[in-house]
């Protein structure tokens, strides 16, 4: 049921 | 120096209990203004970003910046030792080795101390920006919280529609389909059982209910819950405390 997201994707490490 | 004392010991066991399931290693930054933790869980799919902000303790003061890298789990182990309607007081020195917590029974002259060693946790922080949200939604926690746990018995999944006037929660599963449907609903007399939903775009989103719950943990900190959805972004879960708020974000499921 769908591919699991990263939050990595959407906010920049600092 | 870090003293800070809190009315009630409740408060930093909920909390503490809320989170040490998602995340293990974290630092508890302390300042003038509170004591705040970003960490995200090792699957790097939910973080949580927790403030308690100086009202909520009856007496505060921070001279300067301090990090306190927790163990969670043997923080956990520590805080349950005193009595939920205890005093509790957190002292730490300005470059600390350790950070102590003395509760005190309010009905007795017992006073209990306990020192937690501290650690040196070198964690990443994501910058997350205010963002302006498809839909945002508030209602029950507790509601919240029935609804993620009677559908994750159908899937591993939980798929959220939102529009002006309702909210879908659906699962699917090998065994069968459920679903709830909300109606926003002003409650006068008891607010806490409001249902509200703002609208910009409706919303069509799913999440692992494995992490949602793990969310839910956080019901006993708040009445309501609030959820700020966007389609194809994170989603933001929200328990608001006195002063501050335990929040979790987190990122959605995509289709293959």
């Amino acid at each position: 049921t769908g591919v699991q997201g990263r939050l990595d994707t959407f906010f920049k490490v600092i | 120096m870090l003293e800070g004392k809190f009315e009630e010991a409740s408060l930093l066991k909920k909390v503490v209990e809320s989170i040490k399931d998602s995340v293990q290693l974290c630092n508890f930054v302390c300042s003038e203004h509170g004591i705040t933790v970003q960490a995200v869980d090792d699957s790097r799919v939910l973080l949580v970003s927790l403030l308690i902000g100086n009202e909520v303790f009856s007496d505060y003061r921070c001279d300067r910046n301090i990090t306190l890298g927790v163990d969670l789990k043997s923080f956990a182990k520590i805080i349950r030792c005193g009595g939920n309607d205890d005093y509790l007081t957190l002292i730490a020195e300005d470059s600390p080795d350790s950070v102590t917590l003395v509760f005190e029974d309010k009905n007795s002259d017992r006073i209990s101390e306990y020192s937690l060693k501290l650690m040196e946790i070198d964690n990443e922080f994501l910058k997350i920006d205010d963002m302006d949200y498809d839909s945002v939604i508030k209602m029950p926690s507790i509601d919240f919280q029935k609804i993620c746990r009677d559908l994750s018995t159908l899937s591993e999944s939980l798929q959220i529609l939102i529009t002006k006037d309702s909210i879908k929660f659906m699962a699917e599963g090998e065994t069968g389909n459920g679903s709830v449907i909300l109606k926003p609903r002003t409650d006068i007399d008891k607010p806490e059982q409001s249902i509200t939903v703002k609208l910009n775009n409706a919303v069509n989103s799913t999440f692992g209910l494995k992490y949602i719950a793990d969310i839910v943990k956080g019901t006993s900190l708040s009445n309501q819950i609030v959820i700020k959805i966007s389609n194809r972004t994170p989603a933001l879960f929200e328990y608001k405390l006195q002063s501050g708020y335990l929040r979790f974000y987190l990122a959605p499921k995509f289709e293959d």
